[in-house]
């Protein structure tokens, strides 16, 4: 069971996660649009992972504790984990119940946007190694905040500050965990996993934007 | 426009203002 405490931070990351997300209609714009030559497509998604960036600020902002934080520690914890959070942030989106008609049309047009296939398939990997967790919305909102909340990001000063943010939410995630999936213990522990997953593409992250630039 | 803003510029903007709208 949650604490009292518990189930107001988890209803105040869920209102937000559910304000601040990538609405539907700019993720059906990029599925459904045309083809569009490459360049435009380049632009579209700059422009789409901008969207995503602020969007993610605005989910941040209202994360409990957060503007306590240094605001130099608050810029450091966002800029180590933009993109993990924007990798899951699509996974959640591709495997979201909505998007899965469109999800072979979307494969594909990103599979044709010039980004080399060796950076391409580990990312449909692992949307696909997420969808199989069965995930539920909680659990997304938590995993992002628990993203963001990283202590050991470059050039963040108050380490201990932030280990003890995401603590909180790690307890949290915990419990939902053991509800939602209580006949896997191993559950929780595989959720973290995939964290470890996300690190590697923000570390492939500008090789591969390099490549796509090249192209 | 949004292309030539680095991660951190899109981040400290939106940081200061409100992007809800």
């Amino acid at each position: 069971e949650l604490t009292q405490e518990q189930m107001g931070l988890l209803q105040y990351v869920m209102d937000s996660h559910l304000k601040h997300r990538l609405p539907q209609s700019l993720a059906t714009r990029l599925i459904l649009q045309d083809d569009m030559g490459s360049d435009d497509n380049f632009v579209f998604l700059t422009e789409m992972a901008t969207r995503h960036v602020q969007i993610l600020v605005e989910f941040t902002k209202k994360l409990p504790g957060f503007q306590t934080l240094d605001h130099e520690d608050q810029i450091a914890l966002l800029k180590g984990s933009a993109v993990e959070a924007m990798f899951l942030r699509s996974a959640e989106l591709f495997n979201r119940k909505l998007l899965e008609r469109h999800t072979d049309i979307l494969e594909e047009r990103i599979r044709k946007s010039g980004i080399s296939h060796d950076y391409i398939n580990p990312m449909f990997n692992f949307y696909k190694s997420v969808g199989e967790l069965k995930m539920v919305e909680e659990e997304y909102a938590l995993l992002t905040a628990v993203v963001i909340l990283t202590p050991d990001r470059q050039y963040l000063k108050d380490k201990e500050s932030v280990e003890k943010l995401q603590e909180t939410f790690l307890h949290i995630l915990e419990k939902i965990c053991k509800r939602h999936h209580p006949d896997n213990p191993q559950h929780f522990a595989r959720l973290l996993g995939r964290l470890t997953e996300l690190r590697t593409f923000s570390h492939h992250h500008a090789d591969m934007l390099m490549s796509w630039r090249m192209n | 426009p949004a292309s030539n803003l680095g991660l951190e510029d899109i981040i400290r903007k939106a940081l200061m203002g409100n992007f809800d709208d």
